[in-house]
């Protein structure tokens, strides 16, 4: 069972305040349930999946789009601020609430939807399911916010060791080119020197040999 | 000119490095990146 | 402010539920005040500091342990659980509570602390920003958590590219030292071959020369 709960002040009366619970299961587009309190009373209802097609048929909206529309109005909560109004005419008399939602455009608005709630009997047991639903869902944020935060920590900590890492291999990268050519020259310079040894002796050889013709 | 090329021949090995004068780290790196890749 | 908001049970009627809503400022050491509702009812109080030096005292505990004890049972909420015990007496004819706090040991219990509290004449003020307190708190988590989870990603991302950089620095090591030795052999052979010649020429010379101061 998914569920908001999300402040609500109908136009009807800025100043009122109350607090508006959608719960549905899995999809909002195969019907919902309302409760609504102003903190001392409450009522409740539900739209059911033949009644979402018939408003979206009502104002002439694919049903997709229409349902996009009551999740942005009902369920958004703040981020949907100022583009949804709400109206909530009570009728103690007959244990009833009348409950209409609509979509504020620029030159007007048109109705997305309405239903009659019915008054709770015990509403100081909304009321409480209300404050525990909401404690419910901070401890859980709470867990999920520290889960976070402990993640964060151990990626920060892989991110530096990697650095690290990286660093080291760039030095040991630079510290082998170094090495292997002091290295390459020691043995090269064995070669030359034996090179240079080997003219010399070839060059007195030869010249030996010169010296020997003439004496002959 | 033909001596000119006897003259190098004898000095330097194909790669332009001395046959007898010692290398230094400069002029090896020099040497290497003078060699063509598929060499 | 500071405010936490949690659930508590009163020892003498398990099955009712309280919300206690426990406001400070800056250290609760220096004076708190308490809020009890039962969703219906509330009522409100305040210890102030020179109170809680005196009910530390009358437990003879240090001060600040004490203070340390007042968090773990009135704030910690859940991580307390059953450490801790309430109780609540009503007397609405005087329109007042008497909500008591102490310590649960293995061998008993002993008081913390008490007070009495007034009914608050508005209980559905007390019950809207009780409600309204824990959305805000809701939403502020809420952006919290997504500034985590964003912060979570890009973390990932960074040593993601950190390890693949390794890697390359790795493989380019590995590549550099091949290079330089394939290099350096086939100067280092030309050396050779050079000495091979050289070592030819000087055993031709010296044969020649043997041979010519034999027909001598």
């Amino acid at each position: 069972m998914e569920k908001t709960l999300n402040r609500i002040r109908p136009v009807s009366d800025p100043e009122a305040m109350y607090f508006l619970q959608v719960s549905w299961e899995k999809d909002l587009g195969a019907g919902f349930g309302i409760t609504l309190s102003d903190g001392q009373c409450a009522w409740t209802g539900a739209v059911s999946e033949a009644e979402i097609s018939r408003e979206a048929a009502d104002v002439e909206m694919n049903r997709e789009k229409y349902v996009g529309e009551l999740k942005k109005a009902l369920i958004a909560g703040e981020e949907s601020a100022g583009r949804y109004n709400f109206a909530i005419s009570r009728d103690d008399e007959n244990m009833e609430c009348h409950f209409s939602y609509e979509r504020n455009l620029k030159d007007g608005s048109f109705r997305l939807g309405s239903l009659k709630l019915q008054k709770v009997l015990s509403p100081v047991e909304v009321v409480k399911e209300l404050i525990g639903y909401c404690l419910d869902c901070l401890g859980r944020l709470q867990s999920k916010t520290e889960h976070l935060q402990k993640e964060n920590e151990r990626l920060f900590r892989c991110w530096s060791d990697t650095e690290k890492r990286l660093e080291k291999c760039v030095e040991a990268k630079e510290e082998l080119e170094a090495d292997l050519y002091n290295r390459f020259i020691l043995v090269l310079n064995e070669k030359k020197a034996k090179i240079r040894n080997l003219q010399k002796l070839l060059n007195e050889a030869k010249e030996s040999a010169a010296a020997a013709k003439y004496t002959r | 000119s033909p001596d000119t090329k006897e003259h190098f021949a004898r000095e330097y090995d194909c790669y332009g490095d001395s046959y007898t004068a010692d290398t230094d780290v400069t002029q090896l790196k020099e040497v290497f990146s003078r060699m063509k890749d598929n060499e």
